[in-house]
C-alpha cells in the first residue's frame, strides 16, 4: 500500500510511509507553492490584468493556475526519453511512474507537451499564449465577464499578430495554439479528479 | 469537486501573492 505522488510538482514521487496524510499534503503544498507564486507574479505583469476586479483576478488564477503550470512545465515531459523530471531534478521513466500508479493523465500530459513543444514557440510567444490561457472569460465565478472578455480578445489579437509576424509561412500555428485551450481544460478536469481521489484516500 | 483550487489551499496562496499589489492599488 505504499503511496506515491506522481505529480512532477513534487521534489520526488516517493512518499515517506512514516508521515501522516496531513504531513504528506503539507510537504506537497510546500513544493508547488513557489510555482503558484510565480504564476501570480506572471499574471500581475499581463497588461490590464491588474485593472480587473480583485474578485476576478482571484477567480482567473484559481481556475487557470494548473493550466498555466502545464504550459510552463511542458519541458519537464521528455517525449524522446519517455521521462518526467520532478522538481527535485531527478528523472523518472513513464514505466516507473505507471508502476507507481500514474494513469491516463500522465499519457495526456505527454501528448499535450509533445504537441506544444513541436510548435517551436519563442519565449515571447509562449508567454503571450500563457496569458491567453489565464485570461478566459468563461471561467466559473467571473463577476465582470465583459472586462475579462475585452482583455482576452486583446491578448488573442496580440498573439495572432505576433505569430503571424514570426511565422509568415505557418498560418496554422495560431489555430493549433487556440485548439490547445480545450485540451488544457480537459487536462485540468482530469487533474481535479486525481486530486479528489488523493484527498479521499 | 467543484472548487479544486480552494481544496488545494491555492486560493490562500493566490490571495497572499496578490495582496501586496492590490493594497498598492487601494492606496
Amino acid at each position: 500500500n505504499r503511496m506515491h505522488l506522481v505529480c512532477p510538482m513534487n521534489t520526488s514521487p516517493h512518499v515517506d510511509p512514516q508521515k501522516s496524510g496531513h504531513e504528506v499534503w503539507e510537504e506537497f503544498s510546500h513544493s508547488f507553492t513557489p510555482a503558484v507564486r510565480e504564476v501570480v507574479e506572471f499574471a500581475k505583469k499581463i497588461p490590464g490584468f491588474r485593472d480587473l476586479s480583485q474578485h476576478d483576478q482571484v477567480s482567473l488564477l484559481k481556475a487557470g493556475t494548473f493550466e498555466v503550470l502545464v504550459v510552463r512545465f511542458a519541458s519537464l515531459f521528455d517525449v524522446k526519453d519517455r521521462t518526467v523530471t520532478f522538481l527535485g531534478g531527478k528523472k523518472y521513466s513513464i514505466d516507473t511512474l505507471r508502476a507507481m500508479g500514474a494513469g491516463d493523465l500522465l499519457n495526456s500530459m505527454f501528448d499535450f507537451s509533445e504537441k506544444l513543444m513541436n510548435l517551436g514557440l519563442s519565449e515571447e510567444e509562449m508567454s503571450l499564449f500563457t496569458a491567453v490561457v489565464l485570461v478566459s472569460a468563461d471561467r466559473s465565478g467571473i463577476e465582470n465577464v465583459n472586462s475579462v472578455e475585452a482583455l482576452q480578445e486583446t491578448l488573442i489579437r496580440a498573439l495572432r499578430s505576433l505569430i503571424t509576424k514570426n511565422h509568415p509561412n505557418e498560418s496554422a500555428i495560431f489555430t493549433k495554439l487556440l485548439l490547445k485551450l480545450p485540451d488544457l481544460r480537459s487536462l485540468n478536469n482530469m487533474h481535479s479528479e486525481q486530486l479528489l481521489a488523493f484527498k479521499v484516500h | 469537486f467543484s472548487d479544486p483550487a480552494s481544496n488545494l489551499g491555492l486560493e490562500d496562496i493566490i490571495r497572499k501573492a496578490l495582496m501586496g499589489n492590490l493594497e498598492e492599488r487601494q492606496d
